[in-house]
């Protein structure tokens, strides 16, 4: 489904080259739950942006469903995120201007999903992380872990082909972080690819592979024998 | 040293009224370690909020060193908090325009430490998050954990009498959050004030009190017998 050969990506500011990323080869099948681990700053977000479209490499080779992708503008990698993914952000990037709902709903009119079906699934994903209550409230209204939750549900409400997510439970306590990776653990389960950033060891054991990264090279990537 | 009695924080939205706290008691000692624990959304950083001078409580009783604060103008709380108080907050809060180092700076500003000095601790600072190789540096270049390492940096730069810590290690992987939580405990151990909000159990056990919160009201208040 999606294939990364030679990745790089380096920042550039004044005279100081940071190199984010360094010859990163990377194969990810339709239907895998992959983990990105690694130290801060590793590189863990630049790889997850360049995989979702959010962001092109500085060099190297970007294949999408047979298609090579890292030389598309900004418009035609907008066309394919808006259809195919899902992207939980690692600081939320909630639109404070929207209500909790508005939020959730935006992936969907990109979608030409009717508006009875929208409202719809709002509903259905903002129950599923128990921020219903609050649908007509702003994000600034919201605590830490509340703005996390929304961020899940606009994120899944669209249900995507293939789900980023950038450390899906940093904010929440353990109860509330279990129903999100349950709630991730469905979706794979009805086939949505799963590609998650987490710090958390025990969450990335649910997925069946792990690619740790260091410094922005990949140091180890590891399929685990799946109960 | 800190005295809360009755505490109430409600806010109010269209017709809706959300009580953040009801009813909270919490007394705090000088060189006291305690850890706020509880579900998302239950009111922690709405107590610590109120704690740390930020914001004023709808109803009740707060007095700091003998003195009565609930009613203290803007310009009276942001004096105490500039001269005792270091606060990390859950959502970093790094001023976008600021490098890294004048945002650690800032505080020291308004505490009339001589120019010299406060570059001395600055970069002390910034030496034990790891952070000092990009003191030049915008937020805005930084990784999740680099933010929140430097909003650690900033908040322990002025030597403060207080410490309030709202999830200190949550975009952090283990490695480099035991580095913050050690150096948390080092500012302890010279006399500083913890006051910290945690999901994780494991750094919950280095404070030797913790406080559950569970829909706005302290359900648990527990001493732990410290090794
Ligand atoms: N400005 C506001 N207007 C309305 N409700 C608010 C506002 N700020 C906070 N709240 C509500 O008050 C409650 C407590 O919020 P708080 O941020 O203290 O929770 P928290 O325990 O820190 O949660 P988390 O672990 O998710 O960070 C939540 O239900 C939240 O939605
Ligand atoms: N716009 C930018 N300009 C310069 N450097 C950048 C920029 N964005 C990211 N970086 C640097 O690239 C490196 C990788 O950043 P990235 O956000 O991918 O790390 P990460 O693994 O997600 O870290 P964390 O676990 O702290 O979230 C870091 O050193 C970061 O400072
Ligand atoms: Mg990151
Ligand atoms: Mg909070």
């Amino acid at each position: 489904l999606i294939t990364l050969s030679g990745i790089e990506k380096v920042f550039l500011t004044d005279e100081l080259e940071t190199h984010a990323l360094s010859d990163v080869h990377l194969v990810i099948e339709r239907g895998d739950y992959v983990a990105i681990e690694g130290p801060s700053g590793s590189g863990k977000t630049t790889l997850l942006s360049i995989l979702g479209l959010l962001d092109a490499p500085s060099r190297g080779r970007h294949v999408m469903g047979g298609r090579e992708v890292q030389g598309l503008d900004a418009r035609e990698r907008a066309r394919i995120r808006n259809r195919d993914i899902g992207f939980i952000f690692q600081t939320f990037n909630l639109i404070g201007d929207l209500t909790v709902a508005e939020n959730v709903e935006l992936p969907l009119r990109y979608r030409d999903v009717p508006a009875a079906e929208r409202r719809r699934r709002v509903d259905s994903a903002l129950e599923r992380v128990q921020m219903a209550h609050r649908k007509g409230h702003m994000p600034s209204q919201l605590s830490g872990g509340q703005q996390q939750r929304v961020a899940v549900a606009r994120a899944v409400a669209g249900d995507p082909a293939i789900l980023f997510a950038d450390e899906p439970t940093g904010a929440l306590d353990s109860k509330t972080g279990d129903a999100v990776m349950d709630l991730i653990g469905e979706l794979h389960a009805r086939g949505t690819t799963v590609c998650m950033v987490t710090h958390s060891r025990e969450y990335a054991r649910r997925a069946h592979r792990a690619i740790h990264l260091f410094d922005g090279r990949v140091v180890e990537d590891v399929a685990r024998s799946v109960a």
